[in-house]
């Protein structure tokens, strides 16, 4: 596929970036 | 037949286009009921939103490529909410798997999540069909621009359409390559490029919402970090 660097832990989502988990 | 650059951009728009074919203007069933289970349901003003941007993206889009080309604006503009629906589905999907709730309603009454995941659909609809070129003003990354009309809307201009942070857009790019496998390998590219200009530059520029993190971040951060300087 991609040679995309996933940054994000298994643990964090967008709901984390936006502060509302 | 031998790949040139216009046959990769027709082959690119055709499975754009076809990606969404089967998803509507409207939310799916399956994401209108996560509208449904918010404490606050959010259709209402998503909706809204949809109009209000979609009125100056298309008065935007006009005024860079020219006014006989409103009807190509409000085209793309019609793809991107298509994108931004099918991805946001996916992102909630996710969210549900991963944190067990079903109840979204902070972040789909967030408009800075909205706008940022409706501008990054937009962008990758008009990379696809502009190539992945960046608007000209000193940027040294991306496919050296080209002088056609499209340079014009290329990245980081839906930032100034949408009056978005750039550290804002930042956050949903992750998390929108994550939930479209479909994207092909120049749009990640492109996406990744957007996102170390934000890194690089953009998120630095005065007035970004970036240095008040910052700060509260140094602030509150100051108690509970012992770490020597060394560490």
């Amino acid at each position: 596929s991609h040679d995309y660097h996933f940054g994000l832990e298994d643990h964090e989502g967008i709901s984390e970036l936006f502060d509302c988990d | 037949p031998p790949q040139t650059p216009i046959r990769a951009a027709m082959t690119s728009i055709q499975q754009l286009r076809g990606d969404l074919i089967s998803t509507g203007d409207q939310p799916s069933t399956n994401l209108a009921t996560y509208f449904k289970n918010c404490t606050v349901d959010p259709t209402q003003d998503v909706v809204k939103r949809l109009e209000t941007l979609g009125q100056t993206f298309s008065q935007r889009f006009g005024q860079a490529v020219g006014p006989r080309c409103v009807i190509l604006g409000k085209q793309r503009f019609t793809l991107g909410v298509r994108l931004y629906y099918k991805v946001m589905e996916a992102m909630l999907e996710s969210e549900e798997k991963r944190l067990s709730v079903q109840n979204f309603s902070k972040l789909l009454n967030d408009s800075t999540f909205h706008t940022s995941l409706l501008a990054c659909a937009l962008e990758v609809v008009m990379a696809t069909y502009g190539g992945s070129s960046f608007k000209a003003g000193g940027y040294s990354h991306g496919g050296g621009g080209g002088d056609t009309a499209e340079t014009d809307v290329c990245f980081p201009w839906i930032l100034d359409v949408f009056s978005l942070a750039a550290f804002d857009f930042y956050k949903v790019i992750e998390s929108f390559i994550k939930a479209d496998p479909t994207l092909s390998k120049d749009i990640v590219k492109h996406l990744e490029t957007c996102e170390n200009l934000i890194m690089e530059r953009i998120a630095w520029r005065t007035g970004s919402p970036l240095f008040e993190l910052l700060k509260q971040e140094h602030e509150g951060g100051a108690a509970e970090q012992v770490e020597t300087p060394a560490s």
